[in-house]
C-alpha cells in the first residue's frame, strides 16, 4: 500500500536546522496494524503528517498504491486525504465554531452525501464513541477525552482505507481507552490499515507491528511474536 | 490551604443542563500530594479549574487560607492565580505568538521581574524539563511532547505554593514522563501542595492521596497505603 524511500523532513529555525527525519524507509502492508513508537521529539507526529499527505518531505520518495505522491496534484491529494484516508491529530484539531456533530460530518460534505445520511453517519459515529449526549456541544464545553473521542467518529465516519492516529487514547481513561482500541481492531479487521503513534507499550503490544523511531529514524522495526 | 464545602457547578447547554460537579467538598493540606482520577467527562478538569480559581462554583464555598475565595475582588484572584498557583492545562495553553522561552516568561512578567532575571529563571525553567535546544522555537514548531514540557516549565517558573497539573504526562513518552514526575517529586519535596489529573494508576500511586470522581461526585479519596 504504501511505500517510503528514504524520506529526511529537514525544517529551518533560525541558524539551527531541525533534522525531523532522516532516511527513514519502510513499507506498510494493506490491512496491516502498526504502532509508531519513540520519545518526545522524535519525528513520530512528523512521519504520520507526510504518510497522510498533509506534509511534503525535503528528501526522498513516497509511493501510494505505486503512485508517486509528489507528482500529484493538489486537488489530487485533497481527495485522497478526504476520501481515503481519516485522520486522528494530537491535539484533536476540531473546529471550534461546530458542534460535535457537525465537526463529525465535515468528511462527509466533503464527499458531497446529502444532508439526512451524512447527519445519520455522523450520529451512528458518535454513538460507537459514547458520545451521544454530547452531540450538540461545542468543543469548548466537552472534556479534554470527549474531545478527543470526537475526532475518533470524524476520522472512522467516511470509512476510509488508511487511519492515521497520533495518540488516540492519551487523554482517555483506561476504561474508555480500551473501548476505543476495540473499535480500531473493528475497523483493522474490516480491513482499513491503522496506523497509531503511541507512548503506551500495551497499545503496541495489540498491533501486529511496532516502529520504533529515535532522532528521525527508524531504530527498530518488529513484528509482535505473538497474535 | 484549601477546603471545599458542597462545592456544585451545573453548566446550560440548551435545555440539558449539565451538572460537571455535584456536592463535593474535601480538604487539601498545604504540601500535600493529590491525584484525581476517574472517567472521561467526570469532572476533573473542572474540579482542578475550581481549586486554581480559574472557574466560579455555581453553588458551594471555597476557602483558600481560610478565607472565601467567592468574595475576593478580580484583581486579587488575579494576584492569587498568578503569584501562588503554577498551571498545566490538558491542552497546554500555550499563547501561538510567543516563542517558549517567552511563554515560559510570562509569569514573571505578571509579577513584574526585571527583564534579564525573567529571561534567566525561565531558560533555566527550560532546562530543567529538557528543552534548552527549543527555546526560540513557538508552540507550532514544536512537538506535542514538548508543548507539554513547555507548560510545565511555565508552571515552575514563578516557585508557587500549589500546582495543578491536568495530565501533565499525557503526551509524553515514559522516560521523559517519569522526569518529569521526578520534578515535581522534587517541587512538593520543598513545600510546594501538587494536585495532578491523571488517568494512570502508576502516577497517582506516587501521590500521598487519591481523589476519585465519578459523574461529578468524590466516590473514593483515600491516603496512599504505603510510602
Ligand atoms: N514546524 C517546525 N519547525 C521546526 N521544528 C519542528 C517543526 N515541527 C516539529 N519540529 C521539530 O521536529 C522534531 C520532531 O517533531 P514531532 O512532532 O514529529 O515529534 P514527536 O515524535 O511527535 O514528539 P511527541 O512525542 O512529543 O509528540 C521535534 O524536535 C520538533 O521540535
Ligand atoms: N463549558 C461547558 N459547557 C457545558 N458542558 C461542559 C462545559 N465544560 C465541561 N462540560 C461538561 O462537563 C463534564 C465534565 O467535564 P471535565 O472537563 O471536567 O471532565 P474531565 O473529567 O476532565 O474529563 P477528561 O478526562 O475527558 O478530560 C463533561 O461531561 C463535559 O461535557
Ligand atoms: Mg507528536
Ligand atoms: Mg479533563
Amino acid at each position: 500500500l504504501i511505500r517510503l524511500d528514504r524520506i529526511g523532513k529537514r525544517y529551518g529555525v533560525g541558524d539551527a536546522p531541525v533534522e525531523a527525519l532522516r532516511e527513514v524507509s519502510l513499507e506498510v502492508v494493506g490491512g496491516d496494524s502498526v504502532a509508531i513508537m519513540g520519545p518526545s521529539g522524535s519525528g513520530k507526529s512528523t512521519l504520520l503528517g507526510i504518510l497522510g499527505c498533509l506534509d511534503i518531505p525535503t528528501s526522498g520518495n513516497y509511493l501510494l498504491l505505486g503512485e508517486e505522491v509528489g507528482r500529484m496534484s493538489r486537488p489530487e491529494l485533497a481527495e485522497l486525504r478526504c476520501r481515503r484516508f481519516g485522520f486522528v491529530f494530537q491535539n484533536f484539531n476540531l473546529l471550534p465554531r461546530l458542534t460535535a456533530l457537525e465537526n463529525v460530518e465535515l468528511p462527509l460534505a466533503y464527499a458531497r452525501q446529502r444532508p439526512a445520511l451524512r447527519r445519520a453517519k455522523a450520529a451512528a459515529a458518535l454513538a460507537r464513541v459514547g458520545l451521544s449526549d454530547r452531540m450538540s456541544h461545542y468543543p469548548s464545553q466537552l472534556s479534554g477525552g470527549q474531545q478527543q473521542r470526537v475526532a475518533i467518529a470524524r476520522a472512522l465516519v467516511n470509512e476510509p482505507d488508511l487511519i492515521l492516529a497520533d495518540e488516540p487514547t492519551g487523554a482517555l481513561d483506561t476504561v474508555t481507552g480500551r473501548e476505543i482500541l476495540r473499535l480500531l481492531d473493528e475497523v483493522n479487521a474490516g480491513g482499513t490499515t491503522v496506523v497509531v503513534v503511541t507512548h503506551d507499550r500495551d497499545i503496541a503490544a495489540r498491533m501486529r507491528r511496532t516502529i520504533t523511531l529515535t532522532d528521525g529514524r527508524v531504530t527498530s522495526d518488529s513484528r509482535a511474536q505473538v497474535r
